[in-house]
């Protein structure tokens, strides 16, 4: 099912590539993000990688857009360089976003994360728009094919010591009771403040 | 069926983007050809992508080793760069491989070409190799993956005016009648021989 191949892919072709660490001069993760706290004097209270997944299978090409703006990009982190299926040096790179806590800036409580969302879901959700059928018969079947995506990563990353302490999934409805947008960022912070 | 959805994935996700100028700033495949032509003083005889599919669904990560040496990594092209998905400038771009024909240096006839393998097919290889089967037994399956990835791939394109022109797919057995691995190289050298 696309669900679940989708997250077998977006492992092997990407989260094995950027979060383990492998002993050779390719840092891992954990080691990125202490370089870039040292390098630009901030703090990233949890060294993981978090992963969105709404099940509008939607995110916006800056995660600013859903936060209310709440966050803010940041420099990256340093990009992972490996020739990959002829391509040669290609690059891998996560965000990092500043969160400014109800949205206000101009004080020292900004906390830094590490997040991005599933692209695979986006590009379905490309496919899906694309293809002639009328979307919103698509609803039902976009919340089974993120459901089914989030449980097979979970699953696969479960099984991998190497990595299942280095990120996050985060699978959420775009719209609360009231049918009121989300605020991404609001979810980040509870997830943070339950780990620090 | 999953290479029919690595097809629509790759194009939407990858050659959608890379390929096409959409009359903004981001230039497309045919002008970063034009731009790496007089910025390194070399020719580009075909002006398109060239997306090597084997049956095997293994690309090396630098072609060179594909091609018996007679190719060899040249200066990228520019990088295409877009936030996707949360990941805040993405950067994609594609590989320029020269090729020496008969594997001979030194001389004035080496050919330029874009090529790179199609990566959701390598993606997918892992995948396989990772899951507790015996993988001699997915010969055939695989077989059958790159076939249909093919088939849908070259009708997606077949339908986008904006992308046919700019890539041509090669789909290859790996190895020939006599059981001779085959040098993509040559396989190239003929196909840009067939467009000049
Ligand atoms: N040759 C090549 N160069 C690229 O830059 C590239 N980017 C994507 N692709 C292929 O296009 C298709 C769609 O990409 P999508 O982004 O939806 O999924 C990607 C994406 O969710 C994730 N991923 C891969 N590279 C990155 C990256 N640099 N940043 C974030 N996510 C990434 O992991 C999935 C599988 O990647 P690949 O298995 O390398 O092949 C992809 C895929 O088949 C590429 N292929």
């Amino acid at each position: 099912d696309y669900g679940s191949s989708m997250a077998y892919s977006y492992f092997y072709g990407y989260l094995n590539i950027v979060l383990p660490s492998v002993g050779d001069e390719k840092k891992g993760l954990y080691e990125n993000i202490k370089v870039y706290e040292s390098q630009n004097g901030v703090e990233v209270p949890v060294k993981k990688l978090f992963i969105l997944i709404p099940t509008s299978l939607h995110i916006p090409p800056n995660l600013e857009e859903a936060s209310y703006y709440w966050m803010e990009s940041a420099k990256k982190l340093e990009s992972v360089v490996k020739h990959r299926a002829g391509v040669v040096h290609r690059t891998y790179h996560n965000s990092v976003y500043k969160i400014h806590p109800r949205g206000q800036r101009g004080n020292d409580s900004k906390v830094y994360v590490i997040t991005e969302g599933a692209t695979p879901l986006l590009t379905f959700y490309e496919v899906l728009e694309h293809s002639d059928k009328d979307s919103s018969s698509y609803k039902e079947y976009k919340k089974e094919i993120a459901g089914s995506f989030y449980r097979t990563l979970r699953h696969i990353i479960r099984s991998k010591p190497e990595c299942r302490d280095l990120c996050e999934l985060i699978y959420y409805e775009d719209y609360d009771s009231d049918g009121k947008k989300v605020n991404i960022a609001e979810i980040l912070l509870e997830k943070i403040e339950e780990q620090i």
